[in-house]
């Protein structure tokens, strides 16, 4: 069987399906100090989950907003700088007037994810972590 | 401030994989 650390070099996705790859990569994350845009990432799924089950209304609401004040209202924070002006106060709009929804960190999660794809992923699979632990 | 530490940190680890 192809050895889970060559999996991680095929996607992305593949990379964080497995445990062990989420945490080499958030090792390096935090080496280049962006450690937030994969917590940010699965935040986003995590509340897109929470939020599509029945029930507990309070805990959705205070999750939103967790997320959005960790994440999105500081403009120098790493996720932030890298999400898109039209995607921060959309998100914004929804915690001001408590339009929950569980589609509303989705765009920016698809941001944040284009950018771990485009830049921090390929960097990941060239980094002496990876290369050591392969 | 904790408690919303804690429910981000719980949102995080449920979207996480299991261990295989």
């Amino acid at each position: 069987p192809t050895p889970p650390y060559l999996k991680w070099a095929e996607s992305l996705h593949s990379l964080l399906d497995d445990q062990d790859g989420i945490l080499l990569f958030r090792t390096f994350l935090k080496q280049e100090e962006c450690a937030d845009m994969l917590d940010f990432w699965f935040a986003c799924s995590g509340f897109r989950k929470l939020e599509a089950s029945e029930g507990n209304e309070e805990k959705k609401v205070k999750l939103a907003k967790a997320i959005y004040k960790k994440y999105i209202l500081d403009n120098n924070g790493i996720v932030s700088r890298q999400i898109k002006p039209a995607t921060k106060s959309f998100i914004k709009d929804c915690v001001m007037k408590l339009h929950i929804d569980p589609a509303m960190f989705d765009q920016a999660q698809t941001e944040i994810q284009t950018m771990m794809e485009e830049n921090t992923y390929p960097l990941f699979l060239k980094s002496d972590i990876y290369l050591e632990y392969t | 401030i904790d408690s919303e530490d804690d429910l981000l940190q719980e949102c995080i680890s449920s979207a996480m994989p299991k261990k295989k």
